[in-house]
């Protein structure tokens, strides 16, 4: 079977990027804290903020990607992501993660720390899904 | 001259993957 590649970097995890919460504040993506995350999803009526646990931080199919499997909110499903090593992850109550932080510095001059298994990662599932 | 130019502001759920958990019902 094949497997999708990984997912680029979107722009928006560039230093200063503007992000709009669901309440229409503007934030830098470097000033954004785990209570932004959660009151906004508390506002939106079709998503809903899940916890999502590291399990496993494999190597991908290409040199710069990583396969992440997570544990999944109370039903601890398993789901698997292949992203580059730089695509940041947002940690419960610490910010801004990634496999490989000095490279998302280098790359995006976000700060961030080692995403490392056991890390509770902010996640989004559709409210009503089950 | 540097003409002002339009910030773009992404919506925050962009930033979080959406990972939806298998349903087994």
């Amino acid at each position: 079977s094949s497997s999708s590649s990984p997912v680029a970097l979107p722009p928006f995890f560039m230093r200063g990027s503007i992000i709009q919460l669901a309440d229409g504040e503007l934030k830098r993506v470097e000033d954004l804290k785990t209570e932004d995350f959660i009151q906004s999803a508390e506002i939106s009526s079709e998503l809903k903020i899940d916890s999502s646990t590291v399990e496993r931080i494999d190597s991908g199919q290409s040199p710069n990607a990583v396969v992440i499997q997570f544990s999944v909110g109370e039903l601890k499903a398993q789901v698997c992501v292949e992203v580059l090593v730089e695509y940041p992850f947002f940690v419960f109550g610490q910010g801004w993660s990634s496999c490989c932080p000095d490279r998302t510095t280098q790359l995006f001059e976000l700060s961030c720390a080692k995403l490392c298994v056991g890390d509770v990662c902010v996640s989004l599932t559709l409210r009503g899904l089950r | 001259n540097v003409e002002p130019r339009s910030v773009p502001v992404f919506p925050w759920h962009s930033l979080v993957p959406f990972l939806a958990p298998t349903q087994s019902d």
